[in-house]
């Protein structure tokens, strides 16, 4: 099922008349660039390239009618299968209030990420969502906006309270009103910030996430690598969500991030929508960054 | 010890991955490393102490170096688009101060009608900076505000209008549709207004970020670019892809989330950055 420029590095080998191994050699040069062309991390791509070369010219290559193709399988099935065979699931508490933190870079699209998830879930659940953003002008107002279109609970504390005094305040309205999830929605920030880092690490020890979602925009570049690895670092994150995934970009970012963390891609956003969200599949992002 | 050959190997080397990994782009960062090749085996030069000077002198030639700047006595008005998430909002906030503080009167129009608390998030905004934000409620007609602001701005001789939009993705042809008709209503009603459109770009993005300026550039002409977030760990490698293959200049540099936090675009300090 690959398409595109994987096409093309097939059939200009296939050309060939016998496979050498200077051919292999471009063939492999032609992957590596696809995949910095699709904005997967530099070291990511070396690093997964040389794993690639060592199986395609194991053993299974030699046997193998058409190592070209054999090769090309490999990336593709090593591509999947890094991005994990299956589809994550969100962790729930057995009894008791559920806690989701959404954490990530500016824009990334945490507040409608929030959103999203509770609407998603709110069939099974009573969700609240929780406006802990208090740097950003009009974050509460946005989140109560989108709470009030899903028909989810929200709160957001008093207009003086810090990020931390809202959270815990929310647990104890959640327990007061009945609620079974609380979905907390952070401000955008730096992973080099090392303040507003702290803050959610106090946030954490506060409410003890069930999940900490990173969420990330697909269309990131070559730093994603750092910054992610900081977030779970500090944090040890339970999942990512990308977001933006309705856009043209090879989205890159999804493998550097699986690669980095080894934490699963949970979710993608697919709109600005509270609809527009669904679950992660990892086939269909392979097919995506090979192009 | 190397020799002077290995040495030049290295070097370039080193420079795809430094440029690569700023988001230059794979394109733009093998075409400028090729003709650089090129470059140095015309004039003999194999200096490895030499070249990496002479690289960052390449990189200076080929950056543009264009400043905005209000034209006296009419009416100055600045179209900001972008992708969702990018900094618009807060980008206008950063430039209705700045403009302010020079002493020019400003006014912000909150065309993104669409987004859940944009009007209250850009009128926030336009209290800080303390201009005047001329505004319908949510899920009005982008154009009604554009149309109110316009005259709003033309009666009262303002020096500068911020046009404030809705995130959109490039590759929704809708979107950009929308974007072509008020920026028709710019064309009609201020036809002799000094009027530039601005394309505010993430310097987290990857090369997604070039295809967001040739599609948008071809819906509308992009008089330049804001980069947002150069505060990050990010090296907004775009912008040598920017000048390199669409001669697309950076006017703004977005550094924080401050109203203070946003500068002129200094090429000096941006190649000196990626290095
Ligand atoms: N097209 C598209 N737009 C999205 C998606 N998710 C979020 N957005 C948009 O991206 C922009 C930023 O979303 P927010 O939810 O405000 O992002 P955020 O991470 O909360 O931003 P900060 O709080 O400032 O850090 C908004 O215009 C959203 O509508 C998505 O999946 N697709
Ligand atoms: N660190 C940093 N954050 C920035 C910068 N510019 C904007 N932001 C943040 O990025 C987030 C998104 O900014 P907005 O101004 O809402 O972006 P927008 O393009 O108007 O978003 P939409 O209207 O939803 O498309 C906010 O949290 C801003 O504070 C910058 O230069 N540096
Ligand atoms: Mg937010
Ligand atoms: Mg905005």
């Amino acid at each position: 099922n690959i398409t595109g420029r994987f096409d093309k590095i097939i059939k200009s080998l296939r050309r060939q008349s016998r496979l050498s191994e200077s051919n292999i050699k471009d063939g492999i040069r032609e992957i590596k660039l696809a995949l910095l062309e699709a904005d997967v991390n530099y070291k990511v791509v070396k690093e997964f390239i040389q794993e690639v070369e060592q199986e395609a010219f194991g053993e299974k290559v030699i046997k193998s009618v058409t190592p070209v193709e054999q090769f090309i399988k490999v990336v593709h099935d090593k591509l999947i299968d890094v991005m994990g065979s299956h589809n994550a699931e969100l962790q729930f508490k057995k009894t008791g209030i559920s806690v989701i933190l959404t954490v990530g870079l500016q824009g990334s699209g945490k507040t409608t990420t929030c959103a999203k998830l509770g609407y998603y879930l709110k069939d099974n659940k009573r969700v609240l969502l929780v406006g802990a953003d208090t740097y950003r002008p009009a974050a509460k107002d946005q989140l109560r906006v989108l709470a009030e279109q899903c028909d989810l609970g929200i709160f957001t504390g008093g207009d003086k309270d810090n990020p931390l005094k809202i959270c815990k305040q929310a647990l104890k309205y959640a327990k007061e009103k009945d609620y079974h999830l609380v979905i907390i929605d952070s401000a955008g920030r730096l992973q080099i910030d090392d303040t507003l880092m702290k803050e959610l690490v106090q946030i954490k020890k506060a409410v003890e996430p069930d999940e900490i979602l990173f969420v990330s925009d697909a269309m990131a570049g070559q730093n994603i690598v750092d910054v992610v690895s900081e977030f779970d670092k500090r944090l040890d994150i339970s999942g990512i969500i990308l977001t933006k995934f309705d856009s043209d970009t090879r989205g890159g970012a999804a493998l550097s991030i699986k690669r980095t963390t080894g934490k699963s891609i949970k979710f993608i956003g697919t709109g600005e929508k509270v609809d527009n969200f669904e679950l992660f599949h990892p086939d269909r992002i392979a097919g995506r960054i090979l192009g | 010890l190397f020799s002077k050959k290995q040495s030049e190997y290295d070097f370039f080397d080193e420079i795809e991955e430094t440029l690569i990994m700023a988001d230059v782009g794979v394109e733009t960062s093998l075409a400028i490393i090729n003709q650089f090749k090129t470059y140095l085996n015309d004039n003999k030069i194999h200096d490895p102490e030499k070249l990496k000077n002479y690289f960052k002198q390449s990189l200076l030639d080929m950056i543009p170096h264009v400043h905005y700047e209000l034209k006296e006595n009419q009416l100055n008005i600045l179209f900001i688009l972008g992708v969702n998430g990018v900094g618009k909002t807060t980008s206008i906030g950063k430039l209705a101060h700045l403009m302010k503080a020079e002493g020019k009167s400003v006014m912000i129009a909150a065309c993104d009608t669409f987004r859940a608390a944009a009007v209250n998030q850009i009128t926030a905004w336009g209290e800080r900076a303390d201009v005047p934000v001329v505004k319908l409620e949510m899920g009005s007609d982008p154009g009604a505000v554009l149309h109110n602001a316009l005259d709003s701005a033309i009666a009262n001789k303002v020096d500068l209008l911020l046009v404030d939009t809705a995130g959109r993705l490039h590759n929704k042809e809708n979107l950009m549709a929308e974007i072509e008709k008020l920026h028709r209503i710019i064309l009609k009603k201020a036809s002799d207004s000094h009027h530039e459109t601005l394309l505010v770009l993430d310097a987290g993005t990857g090369q997604n970020a070039f295809v967001q300026a040739q599609t948008f550039h071809k819906s509308i002409k992009i008089d330049g670019t804001i980069l947002t977030k150069l505060d990050s760990t990010s090296k907004g490698g775009i912008v040598i892809a920017l000048a390199h293959q669409l001669k697309l200049p950076v006017k703004y540099v977005g550094l924080g989330e401050g109203i203070m936090d946003l500068v002129p675009f200094d090429k000096e300090d941006y190649v000196n950055s990626l290095f």
